[in-house]
């Protein structure tokens, strides 16, 4: 038996919406410690890694760990009949190859259930290690959206670059090149408006702009996003999913021919 | 600057 209750239901939509670009079929595991998933994209390059705490909601059944197949553009077809102040509720049965999402409004005067078919997945799971990164941005969310969506109107890729100036987007394409630098500001009225950068050693890698603008879907979920660099490892961005957990989306740099 | 490498080379099978 599983049971999750969402107060803040907005909070599902927006995850589904910031991954559902990225992923078209994910494996949904539920045990003590959370609702997780991951999930690589089709050519396996970027991944993504959600974890959703269980004390992050109100109610939290799970009797034995659970692994239930979606395809997200369904559970997001399900999710969009949510209303943004709905409490969510996640149900399912033992055995069962069914889940069933429960919309209910506020003041309780709407209550509805759809259900919707679980599916098999096989999926590989991989082994993420702690890693110590060479340099971690971190800067509100949507500038580093808008630096993704500008740049990748001049080029396919974007070079990360972190030194003790600050970090630099570069692209370069048919028409010209560009460079967007953001050098650290913390004098900044509120804390999400800050630019953060934590330097051990400078670094620089390339990735594809495609998949940079696929994980800014999820710039609806927090004010700020986190870029972790290290050379030789792939880029993690990450945005939190209020005080219950995280999304992590990561993506391998470009490398030499 | 061509390809990248997928995720399995970065990170473990379990």
């Amino acid at each position: 038996m599983l049971e999750l209750r969402l107060v803040q239901g907005s909070l599902l939509k927006k995850v589904l919406e910031a991954i559902k670009e990225l992923v078209t079929d994910a494996n949904f595991d539920c045990s003590a410690t959370g609702f997780s998933l991951q999930a690589m994209d089709s050519s396996h390059v970027a991944l993504v890694a959600l974890l959703l705490r269980s004390e992050g909601f109100e109610h939290y059944r799970c009797d034995r760990n659970l692994s239930m197949g979606m395809n997200l553009n369904n559970v997001s077809k399900m999710l969009r009949c949510a209303g943004n102040d709905d409490i969510i509720t996640l149900k399912a049965d033992d055995g069962s190859d069914t889940v069933t999402f429960m919309f209910e409004s506020p003041n309780q005067d709407k209550i509805a259930d759809f259900e919707m078919k679980l599916m098999d997945i096989d999926s590989e799971h991989l082994g993420i290690p702690e890693a110590e990164y060479h340099a971690i941005v971190k800067m509100p969310s949507a500038e580093f959206a808008r630096i993704c969506k500008d740049l990748s109107s001049i080029g396919d890729t974007v070079v990360i670059s972190v030194t003790k100036e600050g970090v630099k987007f570069s692209t370069r394409g048919d028409i010209g090149n560009a460079n967007i630098v953001c050098r650290q500001n913390t004098t900044v009225d509120k804390p999400e408006e800050a630019t953060i950068i934590e330097m051990q050693e400078p670094v620089s890698l390339t990735f594809a702009l495609r998949y940079m603008n696929s994980f800014t879907k999820a710039t609806p979920l927090s004010n700020t996003v986190t870029i972790s660099l290290s050379s030789e490892l792939p880029v993690v961005v990450e945005y939190k999913v209020a005080d219950m957990g995280y999304i992590r989306f990561y993506l391998a740099p470009k490398i030499e021919d | 600057l061509k390809t990248q490498s997928r995720m399995e080379r970065f990170f473990r099978c379990s």
